[in-house]
Order: structure tokens, then C-alpha cells, then sequence
């Protein structure tokens, strides 16, 4: 689920 | 989420504490650039427009509203409470020799062509190359205030924490984001030559004076 789209890093 | 990001992250922070709360203490921003902190608040809001449109988390949420509350708090305190300490003949990098290469890149090299991600694309760039008016800045003094030493290694620190974290999640979990990687890798060279003299300077109780 953490996929590029959700650019879950700061 | 694991340790390195995490220490990452709270380095960046403490690092942006840290120069907050020296101009605001030292009532002054005597050897800051104004024109890196501008470039850092252009930089936190071009990749958190995703606030609006994506919930990652508690933590997540959290933290970009601190970081670009603090960038623009830096501002101005720079540009408009103290901007007669305002060191404006130091700091004279072209901040265009930035901005539109950045911006022509980010066109050009991206996930995806879509306003958000190319502007996500442009802050990561673009942070990369930001801290440069700064270092500039230092040598064209040929010094910087033991303070300002400790956020540009708090700042350097949290870049090179995030390598680590990119090559975790990337034995881990397979994860890699190319654009950030080769960004990221960026902006750490350019405090290598810095974490050197603060290593070497700063530890040992000097201030931080470039050689002539």
C-alpha cells in the first residue's frame, strides 16, 4: 500500500 | 515507518527548532540566508498540497503542518520582524539559478504529469539545491556562528538519515523512489564538505572559520 503515489516520506 | 526515517525526521525538525529559536532569542539573523529559508518554505509548500488530498497518518499530518508553520514562522522573522540584522549583502546567490532549472527538470524528469506530482517533483528537487545560497553564504564570510553550524549538521544529518532509511526500504520492503534517491544523494554531497570542517572545527570547540 505505500506506493508512489502516496509519497508517504517527508 | 523505522528508525532512520524517524531520527531523520526528528533531526530536520530539531534542526529547524533549533534556527527559530536562535533568531528569536538572538533577536537577530545575522549570517542566515534569508533567500535558503525562502526557498525551504517554497519547498514545503509545493509537497505538502498532498494535505489536502491524501491522509498517510496522524504523525504524517502533523508533521508537514509543523514544517511549513516553521518555514514560514523563519520568514518572516527574516524578511519582516528582523530585517535590520538582515546580513542582505552576504546573501547574494541567485536564487533564479535555481528555481528555474529546478522547475524546467521537474517538467522534463517525473513520475507523473500531473500538476501535484510535478510539483512534488519540483520541492524535491529543489530542496536538494536549497541550503546552497546558504553555504554560499559562509564563503563568501569565510565563517558561520557555532548555532548555525549545529542546524546545517542537524540539516546534513537528516539527508544522510534518509539514505539509510532508502536503503532499509529498499532490502525490506523493495521500496525505492528513484527521484528522491538520486535528490537526496545530491543534497548530501553538498554538506560533505561541511560535515568536514564541522567535524574537524566545530567538535573541538572552534568556531567555524574556512581556511584562508
Amino acid at each position: 500500500e505505500e506506493d508512489i503515489e502516496s509519497h508517504d516520506e517527508l | 515507518m523505522n528508525v532512520f526515517r524517524l531520527v531523520g525526521d526528528l533531526s530536520h525538525l530539531l534542526a529547524i527548532i533549533m534556527l527559530l529559536k536562535k533568531i528569536w532569542s538572538s533577536r537577530s539573523c545575522a549570517g542566515i540566508s534569508g533567500k535558503s529559508q525562502l526557498l525551504f518554505a517554497l519547498v514545503f509548500t509545493t509537497r505538502y498540497l498532498d494535505l489536502f488530498t491524501s491522509f498517510i497518518s496522524v504523525y504524517n499530518t502533523s508533521m508537514k503542518v509543523i514544517y511549513i508553520l516553521c518555514a514560514y514562522a523563519t520568514v518572516y522573522l527574516i524578511y519582516v520582524k528582523f530585517k535590520a540584522t538582515y546580513d542582505h549583502n552576504h546573501d547574494t546567490f541567485r536564487a533564479e539559478f535555481l528555481v528555474v532549472p529546478v522547475g524546467g527538470l521537474a517538467f522534463l524528469v517525473n513520475h507523473d504529469f500531473t500538476p501535484l506530482e510535478i510539483l512534488w517533483t519540483f520541492s524535491i528537487y529543489l530542496e536538494s539545491v536549497a541550503i546552497m545560497p546558504q553555504l554560499f553564504m559562509i564563503s563568501k564570510t569565510g565563517e558561520a556562528e557555532s548555532i548555525t553550524s549545529h542546524y546545517l549538521f542537524c540539516l546534513g544529518g537528516y539527508r544522510a538519515l534518509y539514505i539509510i532509511n532508502w536503503l532499509y526500504r529498499f532490502y525490506s520492503e523493495g521500496f525505492f523512489d528513484l527521484i528522491a534517491i538520486v535528490a537526496g544523494c545530491v543534497q548530501t554531497i553538498l554538506y560533505c564538505d561541511f560535515f568536514y570542517l564541522y567535524i574537524t572545527k566545530v567538535i573541538y570547540g572552534q568556531k567555524l572559520s574556512l581556511p584562508a
